[in-house]
Protein backbone atom coordinates (compact mmCIF):
# COMPACT_ATOMS: atom_id res chain seq x y z
CA UNK A 1 0.00 0.00 0.00
CA UNK A 2 1.63 3.41 -0.90
CA UNK A 3 1.84 5.98 1.72
CA UNK A 4 1.61 9.47 0.72
CA UNK A 5 3.57 12.34 2.60
CA UNK A 6 1.76 14.85 4.10
CA UNK A 7 2.56 17.69 1.91
CA UNK A 8 1.65 16.47 -1.27
CA UNK A 9 -1.73 17.22 -0.42
CA UNK A 10 -0.69 20.75 0.29
CA UNK A 11 -0.51 23.08 -2.82
CA UNK A 12 2.80 24.95 -2.83
CA UNK A 13 1.37 28.87 -3.24
CA UNK A 14 5.23 30.56 -3.15
CA UNK A 15 4.35 34.34 -3.68
CA UNK A 16 6.67 35.64 -6.09
CA UNK A 17 9.03 38.40 -5.30
CA UNK A 18 9.70 40.10 -8.46
CA UNK A 19 11.16 43.34 -7.25
CA UNK B 1 -0.30 28.26 -21.42
CA UNK B 2 2.42 28.09 -18.61
CA UNK B 3 1.60 28.00 -15.26
CA UNK B 4 1.27 31.16 -13.21
CA UNK B 5 4.95 32.43 -11.82
CA UNK B 6 4.85 30.83 -7.98
CA UNK B 7 1.96 28.28 -8.83
CA UNK B 8 3.16 24.58 -8.59
CA UNK B 9 -0.01 21.83 -8.84
CA UNK B 10 0.08 18.66 -11.05
CA UNK B 11 -1.50 18.95 -14.59
CA UNK B 12 -3.89 15.93 -13.23
CA UNK B 13 -5.24 14.30 -10.42
CA UNK B 14 -2.89 12.51 -8.03
CA UNK B 15 -3.48 8.88 -6.55
CA UNK B 16 -3.41 10.61 -3.07
CA UNK B 17 -6.70 12.31 -3.00
CA UNK B 18 -8.69 8.66 -3.30
CA UNK B 19 -10.49 7.70 -0.55
CA UNK B 20 -8.69 5.88 2.02
CA UNK B 21 -5.02 6.73 0.63
CA UNK B 22 -2.61 6.54 3.26
CA UNK B 23 -1.12 9.87 4.32
CA UNK B 24 2.19 9.80 6.63
CA UNK B 25 2.12 12.99 9.12
CA UNK B 26 5.40 14.46 9.82
CA UNK B 27 5.36 12.85 12.98
CA UNK B 28 5.32 9.79 11.30
CA UNK B 29 1.58 9.14 12.27
CA UNK B 30 -0.51 7.05 9.38
CA UNK B 31 -3.84 8.47 8.50
CA UNK B 32 -6.74 8.19 5.88
CA UNK B 33 -6.65 11.53 3.84
CA UNK B 34 -10.58 11.79 4.65
CA UNK B 35 -9.59 11.70 7.98
CA UNK B 36 -7.32 14.83 7.89
CA UNK B 37 -7.98 17.45 10.32
CA UNK B 38 -6.80 21.22 10.54
CA UNK B 39 -4.43 20.47 13.03
CA UNK B 40 -2.74 17.79 11.64
CA UNK B 41 -1.80 19.83 8.44
CA UNK B 42 -0.35 22.85 11.42
CA UNK B 43 1.41 20.28 13.61
CA UNK B 44 3.32 18.39 10.73
CA UNK B 45 4.41 22.10 9.25
CA UNK B 46 5.52 23.10 12.41
CA UNK B 47 8.17 19.83 13.39
CA UNK B 48 9.22 20.25 9.34
CA UNK B 49 12.43 22.07 8.69
CA UNK B 50 11.33 23.53 5.42
CA UNK B 51 8.10 24.11 4.93
CA UNK B 52 5.37 27.19 6.47
CA UNK B 53 1.55 26.87 6.79
CA UNK B 54 0.03 29.86 4.68
CA UNK B 55 -3.44 31.03 4.70
CA UNK B 56 -4.87 31.63 1.18
CA UNK B 57 -7.87 32.97 0.56
CA UNK B 58 -10.21 32.49 -2.46
CA UNK B 59 -10.83 35.82 -4.29
CA UNK B 60 -12.16 34.66 -7.27
CA UNK B 61 -13.34 31.28 -9.30
CA UNK B 62 -13.71 31.39 -12.75
CA UNK B 63 -13.53 28.57 -15.33
CA UNK B 64 -11.00 28.16 -17.86
CA UNK B 65 -11.04 29.42 -21.51
CA UNK B 66 -9.02 26.10 -22.43
CA UNK B 67 -11.72 23.48 -20.83
CA UNK B 68 -14.55 23.30 -19.25
CA UNK B 69 -12.89 20.69 -16.89
CA UNK B 70 -11.11 23.24 -15.59
CA UNK B 71 -11.14 26.54 -12.84
CA UNK B 72 -9.00 29.30 -12.58
CA UNK B 73 -8.85 29.85 -9.18
CA UNK B 74 -7.16 33.19 -7.55
CA UNK B 75 -5.83 33.36 -4.48
CA UNK B 76 -4.26 35.58 -2.20
CA UNK B 77 -1.39 34.35 -0.21
CA UNK B 78 -0.38 34.81 3.15
CA UNK B 79 0.09 38.18 4.76
CA UNK B 80 1.58 40.11 1.91
CA UNK B 81 -1.95 39.13 0.43
CA UNK B 82 0.44 37.75 -2.85
CA UNK B 83 -2.06 37.31 -5.89
CA UNK B 84 -1.46 33.93 -7.17
CA UNK B 85 -3.63 32.00 -9.90
CA UNK B 86 -3.96 28.16 -10.30
CA UNK B 87 -5.73 26.21 -13.24
CA UNK B 88 -6.95 23.28 -11.71
CA UNK B 89 -9.67 20.31 -12.66
CA UNK B 90 -13.03 21.60 -11.07
CA UNK B 91 -12.70 18.43 -8.94
CA UNK B 92 -9.55 19.08 -7.36
CA UNK B 93 -9.90 19.35 -4.22
CA UNK B 94 -8.42 21.99 -1.27
CA UNK B 95 -8.23 22.05 2.58
CA UNK B 96 -10.25 25.06 4.23
CA UNK B 97 -9.81 25.69 7.39
CA UNK B 98 -11.31 24.29 9.81
CA UNK B 99 -13.82 23.07 7.15
CA UNK B 100 -11.89 20.26 5.33
CA UNK B 101 -11.65 19.22 1.68
CA UNK B 102 -13.59 21.16 -0.98
CA UNK B 103 -13.42 21.83 -4.27
CA UNK B 104 -15.15 23.84 -7.09
CA UNK B 105 -17.32 20.82 -8.23
CA UNK B 106 -17.87 18.64 -5.43
CA UNK B 107 -20.33 16.20 -6.63
CA UNK B 108 -17.34 15.53 -9.19
CA UNK B 109 -14.98 14.90 -5.87
CA UNK B 110 -17.08 12.96 -4.52
CA UNK B 111 -17.68 10.94 -7.35
CA UNK B 112 -14.06 10.31 -9.11
CA UNK B 113 -12.47 10.51 -5.77
CA UNK B 114 -15.32 9.08 -3.05
CA UNK B 115 -13.74 11.92 -1.03
CA UNK B 116 -16.13 13.82 0.92
CA UNK B 117 -16.25 17.32 -0.01
CA UNK B 118 -17.84 20.70 0.37
CA UNK B 119 -18.14 23.16 -2.30
CA UNK B 120 -14.92 25.88 -3.05
CA UNK B 121 -16.05 29.48 -2.20
CA UNK B 122 -14.73 33.00 -2.52
CA UNK B 123 -14.07 33.77 1.03
CA UNK B 124 -12.60 30.63 1.88
CA UNK B 125 -9.07 29.93 3.72
CA UNK B 126 -7.22 27.18 2.05
CA UNK B 127 -4.33 25.76 3.75
CA UNK B 128 -1.28 26.25 1.38
CA UNK B 129 2.75 25.75 1.75
CA UNK B 130 5.65 28.02 1.50
CA UNK B 131 9.07 27.77 2.37
CA UNK B 132 10.33 28.85 6.03
CA UNK B 133 13.15 30.92 4.39
CA UNK B 134 11.68 32.82 1.67
CA UNK B 135 10.85 36.68 3.05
Amino acid sequence: VPVFPWHSLVPFLAPTQSD
Amino acid sequence: PPPPPGAVLPPSLPPYFVKGSIIQLADGELKRVEDLKTEDFIQSAEISNDLKIDSSTVERIEGSHTSPNFAVVQFSVGEHRAQVSVEVLVEYPFFVFGQGWSSCCPDRTTQILELPCTKLSVGDVCISLTLKNLK
